[in-house]
């Protein structure tokens, strides 16, 4: 599986749509200023891939993520983020399939072994999971990435400040480490 | 299972004491089981000696030196299993200029089947990368992305990113 | 005593007013009791709002935010109640260059009363001291000290520190 | 009362006698590389005031302080921090008296208004506190800094990754710094 891009809108500073891309491998690199909202944007990925927290998100409860409005803007509705990665054994030119990854299988997207994976969370508290345009379970996402470490016990994404947790944390916490990787 | 879980064990040790010296330049890094008779519920772990120090808990590391330990192990254990992507949220923050280039260096190493997500306000990490986003707030409150193209395309502000698949 | 808590409370938090905006170039910062009612016993709740965004709990501030209304409190505090000396060990770590400058001019804005000891990697922080003494472990394990002199002598690097006074 | 002179003899990473000297007031900047003891200068200080934690200073009991040893050196017996500072309202060039500071009394020093404090741990667990030559308790040493933020809440001191821990620690908590500083 490869990193294809990643769209935030109305979550938390993301007020309007923004997107990012990726080319599915190599170094990139997110810069700016204190508060501008780089952080934001891996909370972004935490919570596309299922995070159920909203204290690891850095709030009180799940709605904290939905934009708050600013100075100059309303407070919005819903967040959205949306996630698409794409199978790069899949072969182009064919009509788009239901694929399988990870051992699971996944509904056809709209390019052969494209995953879209979307989050969305209302202001009244509803929520939705979307693979590639069907409704789905948050337990369908978690086993899309189980033991790739993007999984519930995502030791792929270190959030800021939380580096020095591996060492700090507890021996059976370390083991889960490995266990997903197993 | 029991079995895979001592067989990636082994594995991701043995990849942790090559990733701790290179991150080091030597020194004593490893994993162990808490509980060797009891495999199947068994802790794990760290011990860490940087080069010429004596080997004491972990807790006794420096900022640095824990940060450089962490990442290490992680490391290690992408080199076992990679991830489709790894998402690295300011982890240069307590490192030194050289223990950065060292990073860097590592983080290259592993990227060409992993993509690497590095926040940073590093200008060494930042250099490192083949696509950079800078994130603005001109209007206070309202993130905006703006993607800086670093190869083979002059350097261009955008108000949205062009996808570039 | 029920009566000197209520007045340093009401001190400290005028001057947190003013340190927040001062570090955040405007914004709203400030200390509120959790229970008015019962000042003998209550906490102290922090509320901060940096210039144009909404106010929303200090949990969701960046890192660097979250430094910054720390700091101010800090130096709120110690404008009340100044310290002999303030160690800050690599407190500048989340800040970006331009917070680091305007937190380098509030740490020196206080050091007239106060002696300020500032670990740090930053070469702003750094620029800031008339003192510098350098660390080093030549032999692995073992430290040993450098003073730096700044102020109306030359640079000179010395194997033990002699007294300034 | 003004910084003078820290001393570090067998704490942590100073094998050997280490000795920095401060004007009293001024900014003073301590660098080097990771891992080359800068956070232990910090230790020493909050140390020789009187920390009770092991955790605090990292380490899992006091006795982790003494110097453990390293590839050339032979390990210490006893770690020795002395803290010196002075009242600069005590007059020059009349003979060392008793003074009073915080409204303590502390016994005659070496010069007039001069206050040194010093802390002993040997490897056997002995532990001695010692002001201006005089063996004393901790709580004398709590005593002198009591409400100057150096004392047993000291929040003139901050350890490196701990500055978060303000904004996130529970209300009660902070409260005990503006009683402190009260
Ligand atoms: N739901 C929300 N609505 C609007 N703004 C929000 C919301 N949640 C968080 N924010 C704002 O986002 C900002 C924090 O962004 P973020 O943590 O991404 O910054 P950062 O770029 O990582 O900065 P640093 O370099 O300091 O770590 C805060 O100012 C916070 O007020
Ligand atoms: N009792 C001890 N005996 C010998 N060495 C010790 C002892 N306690 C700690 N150390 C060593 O001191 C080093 C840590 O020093 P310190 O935390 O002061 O580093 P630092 O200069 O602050 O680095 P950084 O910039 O990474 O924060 C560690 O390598 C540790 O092994
Ligand atoms: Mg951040
Ligand atoms: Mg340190």
């Amino acid at each position: 599986l490869k990193l294809k891009k990643l769209e935030l809108f109305g979550f938390k500073s993301f007020c309007d749509k923004e997107e990012l891309t990726f080319s599915g491998s190599g170094i990139a690199s997110i810069v700016g200023p204190n508060g501008c909202g780089k952080s934001n944007v891996s909370d972004g990925i935490s919570w596309v891939l299922g995070e159920q927290s909203a204290k690891t998100l850095r709030g009180a409860r799940m709605q904290d993520v939905i934009f708050s409005g600013s100075r100059d803007r309303k407070p919005s509705g819903m967040a959205t983020v949306s996630l698409t990665l794409y199978d790069p054994e899949a072969r182009d030119g064919q009509p788009a399939v239901d694929g399988t990854i990870n051992g699971l299988s996944y509904p056809a997207g709209k390019r052969p072994g494209e995953i879209n994976v979307t989050r969305k969370l209302f202001s009244s508290g509803d929520s939705q999971y979307i693979i590639n345009g069907h409704v789905s379970r948050l337990r369908d996402v978690h086993d899309l990435f189980m033991g790739t470490g993007l999984g519930p016990n995502h030791y792929a994404i270190i959030e800021q400040g939380r580096i020095g947790q591996v060492l700090s944390s507890k021996p059976l916490d370390r083991r889960a480490i490995i266990e997903e990787a197993a | 299972s029991r079995k895979q879980f001592k067989e990636a064990f082994e594995v991701v040790n043995e990849n942790f004491r090559k990733t701790f010296q290179t991150l080091f330049g030597g020194g004593v890094g490893e994993m162990r089981l808490t509980d060797e008779e009891n495999i199947g519920e068994s802790g794990i772990d760290i011990v860490a000696s940087p080069p010429g120090k004596k080997l004491q808990s972990v807790a006794l590391l420096s900022g640095g030196e824990k940060s450089l330990t962490a990442l290490a192990l992680l490391v290690a254990t992408f080199q076992y299993k990679p991830s489709p992507f790894c998402v690295l949220d300011e982890v240069d923050a307590a490192l030194d200029e050289s223990n950065i280039q060292r990073f860097r260096r590592l983080i290259e190493s592993m990227s060409d089947c992993t993509q690497f997500i590095l926040i940073t306000h590093s200008k060494t990490t930042m250099a490192a990368a083949s696509t950079l986003y800078g994130v603005t707030m001109q209007e206070p409150g309202v993130s905006k992305l703006v993607s800086v193209r670093l190869e083979g395309e002059r350097q261009r502000r955008l108000e949205t990113s062009e996808p570039s698949i």
